[in-house]
């Protein structure tokens, strides 16, 4: 998974 | 983190503000309905990711669907004034002058030309990170305009403005800890940042020093 483009914050 | 979830509470506090003054009150008095559908747009833009079920916790879920809910309703409750408060509905719309055909087209733009990929829902929530760090400017042309900030409008944009801070720290906190930097996010949100001191510096000069209230 790239972590940078992981969505996780609103 | 912390800060992140006190950024994700003044957030929250800032839309319950509104949304509870305007139920109450049934004022609209100096909010931004433009401001405020530019929100509608910001969230459901940027929560596409609801719809394909891949959730990330129970927590990031319930307040996308809270988020989307509550700036419908402000939309909502603020046309239920049009009826019972003609007068104060149509002062409100005279003075919310901004045009924000031109928040949206080069929000749009810069969606295209800055993403992590070409895809409907990172082009979307692309779109909706530059569209947030503007969306306020119509709130603030009117207060520039009237020349003066209501306590509802205050207390709204400083929640909003605390919310935006904290994350900033949030950032710092999960480059540290997670080696996560998460650029587009950190520069719009420091673009939106800066607009919110503007205020707050206009604010602190003004009224608190008391000498009215006035934004460049």
């Amino acid at each position: 998974v790239d972590a940078v483009t992981v969505h996780d914050e609103l | 983190n912390i800060f992140r979830i006190l950024g994700d509470l003044s957030h929250l506090a800032s839309i319950v503000i509104l949304l509870r003054t305007v139920q109450k009150t049934r004022q609209v008095d100096g909010i931004s309905l433009k401001t405020q559908l530019l929100y509608v747009l910001v969230f459901c833009t940027r929560y596409l990711d609801l719809l394909t079920f891949r959730w990330k916790s129970v927590y990031n879920t319930l307040m996308k669907m809270v988020f989307i809910g509550a700036s419908v309703r402000v939309i909502q409750l603020i046309q239920e004034c049009k009826t019972r408060n003609a007068v104060a509905y149509k002062d409100m719309m005279a003075r919310d002058t901004f045009q924000i055909k031109y928040l949206v087209g080069p929000c749009a733009i810069l969606a295209l030309v800055f993403n992590y990929k070409f895809t409907v829902l990172e082009l979307c929530w692309s779109f909706s990170l530059w569209l947030e760090s503007v969306a306020i400017l119509p709130q603030l042309f009117m207060l520039s305009r009237s020349g003066k900030a209501g306590t509802l409008t205050t207390h709204y944009i400083f929640a909003l403005g605390l919310y935006r801070a904290l994350y900033i720290p949030n950032w710092i906190w999960r480059y540290y800890t997670e080696g996560r930097l998460e650029k587009l996010s950190v520069f719009t949100g420091l673009l939106q940042t800066a607009l919110y001191s503007d205020f707050f510096y206009i604010y602190y000069k003004k009224v608190i020093k008391g000498a009215g209230f006035e934004l460049p």
